[in-house]
């Protein structure tokens, strides 16, 4: 973009070509490059320089979310959810370590009770973080994992649960009533619970993470999204359009597979990943 | 569906005989929308819908079909013929045969090893042994021996404390003493952009001398799906392709994308969770699929 002198068609030309490049999707990029005619316009400006600004307040805007804060009863419960293999456990180990560095007393509990070695797997992550660990054994009933998990978080004083549940294609309407019922047994056992259901996208995915957010939303409502493997080359464009549909908060970035490697979500990093 | 999109398209033109350069215009758009819906990557649907309007222009319309309909079959055959026409089989030679699986984090390659075995042990009446090649994700080897344990066939008993490539040629050692048909090494996942990682590739390659380096990526990758296996295949010399998780909804463009950049063969699809949800590559199904 920076060999262009003006922003002209050709520039905007090349502009839709990284948009797409970028997965952000056809329609969400036609809208994008609207959007960012009318502030260039606005600003008075033909100068491709000021570009970046103006690709950064542009996506800050689309991003904003009126963020409400809960009031919460303690523990906090947050469930992870999400298509198969994004990297909902690996993120639990990144959220929990967080909460466990900020002070927090912290509960994992294993919901896949049905992958193989999904709980060994979880097992060592909750060690790695030094959080409490809860499990059922596997083939027990996700539901039954979350009552009984819930139980313990409110017994020991936990501050915050988090409970991973088995990865599911957004399709599958008996696993998404599986979810509906995690939820619902939540929310018997600690009203208000789940207060955060996070839905987990793998920045490599292609225009199916609108289709995931549909389903995830319309069966158990989706509070925030992680977006993982930002380390990548690719830019996780999808969620513009998912903003603009949705307008979920995206809270955190993944950016590689150790418990440190979390970020906060900002729209302006995101503006200068996408023209890098 | 495309057929429909691109009749509304011929409606507002008259004279359907013959698809000229006008009318193929505007459908040529409704094409190339619908491509990118499916996640083809951004340049390879500019190389195709350039073939598309070559191969229709001045075409005649035949009297069965609607002039959306005649587009529709142009562009079904042309994706046919670049998905790999027919279904390639694995590469089952070598005592034993050597399969690889690679590719990104998360993308189905510790499953693929498993349903790879059954497939081998059911159809070829072979005895494959699984080889455990990742030490870094927590409980991988677990993963892979308890799958290995449900079909009641052999896992190399792999450690974290050992080094990937000394475990895969200790495996092809031990399968090659003990009579194995096939050996099924199933290696971390990892970015194309880390180094070391993508080097210890390239040396399991040069020790153990795979006859089948399958690349398993997700039927949802997006645009990336290019840059990804245009990596993989420049470093390792892919023999074959896996898209997984094609029971969900993902058009699979990717599957278009990693075939027209490697021109490496797409061998099998991921269509379940289940051991036995592994299926052969079927072209044509791809191709209906990728139009919606
Ligand atoms: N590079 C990179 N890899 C990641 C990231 N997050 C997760 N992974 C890796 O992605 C793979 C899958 O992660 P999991 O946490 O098992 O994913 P999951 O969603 O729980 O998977 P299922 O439970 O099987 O559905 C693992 O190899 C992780 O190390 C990330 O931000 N960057
Ligand atoms: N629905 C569906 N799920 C699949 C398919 N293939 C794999 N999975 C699921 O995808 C998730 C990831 O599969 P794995 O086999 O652990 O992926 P991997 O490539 O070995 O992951 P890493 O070793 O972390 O890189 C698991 O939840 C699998 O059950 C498929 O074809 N369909
Ligand atoms: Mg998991
Ligand atoms: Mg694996």
């Amino acid at each position: 973009l920076a060999s262009h002198d003006k922003m002209d068609d050709s520039f905007w030309e090349e502009l839709e070509e990284i948009l797409i490049m970028a997965d952000v999707g056809f329609e969400p990029a036609a809208k994008l490059l609207d959007n960012l005619r009318g502030r260039a316009r606005k600003a008075g400006t033909n100068d491709p320089a000021k570009f970046r600004d103006i690709l950064s307040e542009e996506l800050a805007e689309i991003f904003k979310t009126g963020k409400t804060i809960k009031a919460i009863n303690p523990p906090e419960v947050v469930m992870m959810i999400g298509v198969n293999g994004v990297g909902k456990t690996t993120t639990i180990a990144k959220l929990a370590h967080r909460a466990q560095m900020s002070g927090k007393k912290v509960l994992i509990a294993a919901g896949d009770t049905f992958r193989a070695a999904a709980i060994e797997q979880l097992k060592i992550w909750a060690d790695r973080v030094g959080a409490g660990f809860f499990s059922k054994g596997e083939n027990a009933d996700p539901a039954a994992v979350a009552f009984e998990a819930m139980d313990k978080g409110l017994a020991e004083g936990y501050d915050i649960i988090f409970l991973d549940t088995a990865g599911r294609l957004h399709t599958k309407v008996n696993l998404m009533e599986e979810l509906k019922k995690i939820q619902r047994v939540l929310d018997k056992k600690h009203p208000g619970a789940p207060h955060r259901s996070i839905l987990v996208l793998d920045a490599t995915t292609g225009q199916n993470a609108l289709s995931q957010t549909k389903l995830f939303h319309e069966a158990v409502g989706v509070d925030e999204i992680v977006l993982t493997k930002l380390d990548g080359t690719a830019k996780g464009g999808v969620i513009v359009g998912i903003a603009l549909e949705y307008g979920v908060p995206i809270t955190f970035v993944g950016l590689g597979e150790k418990m440190e490697d979390l970020r906060p979500f900002h729209g302006q990093d995101f503006a200068q990943a996408l023209l890098s | 569906s495309l057929t429909d999109r691109l009749d509304g398209v011929f409606k507002k033109i008259r004279g359907h005989a013959r698809l000229t350069e006008e009318n193929i215009q505007a459908a040529l758009r409704e094409v190339r929308l619908a491509l990118l819906e499916a996640d083809v990557n951004f340049k390879v649907v500019k190389d195709f819908v350039e073939r598309i309007r070559e191969k229709a222009a001045g075409q005649e319309v035949l009297k069965s079909l609607t002039p959306g309909q005649q587009v529709v079959k142009i562009v079904h055959d042309e994706l046919l013929e670049l998905l790999g026409g027919e279904t390639v089989a694995l590469n089952l030679k070598g005592k034993p045969a050597v399969f690889m699986f690679v590719g990104l984090q998360g993308s189905g390659k510790t499953t693929s090893s498993a349903k790879l075995a059954l497939k081998l042990r059911r159809e070829f009446k072979m005895r494959p042994l699984l080889v455990p090649a990742d030490v870094y994700r927590p409980a991988a080897i677990d993963q892979l021996r308890k799958l290995a344990a449900q079909l009641d066939i052999q896992a190399y008993p792999s450690e974290t404390t050992m080094n990937p490539v000394d475990i895969c040629v200790s495996a092809l050692d031990q399968a090659k003493k003990d009579g194995f048909d096939a050996v099924i090494f199933d290696t971390a996942g990892r970015l194309h952009v880390d180094e070391a990682l993508m080097e210890e590739l390239a040396n399991i390659k040069a020790k153990t001398s795979p006859q089948e380096i399958l690349f398993v990526a997700d039927a949802m990758t997006g645009q990336d799906a290019v840059t990804v296996a245009k990596s993989f295949d420049e470093r390792l010399d892919l023999t074959g392709v896996v898209l997984t998780k094609m029971d969900g909804d993902a058009r699979g463009g990717a599957a278009l994308s990693i075939k027209e950049v490697t021109g490496k063969p797409i061998k099998l699809v991921g269509v379940g969770e289940k051991l036995s949800d592994l299926e052969i590559f079927h072209p044509d199904r791809a191709a209906s699929r990728i139009l919606g």
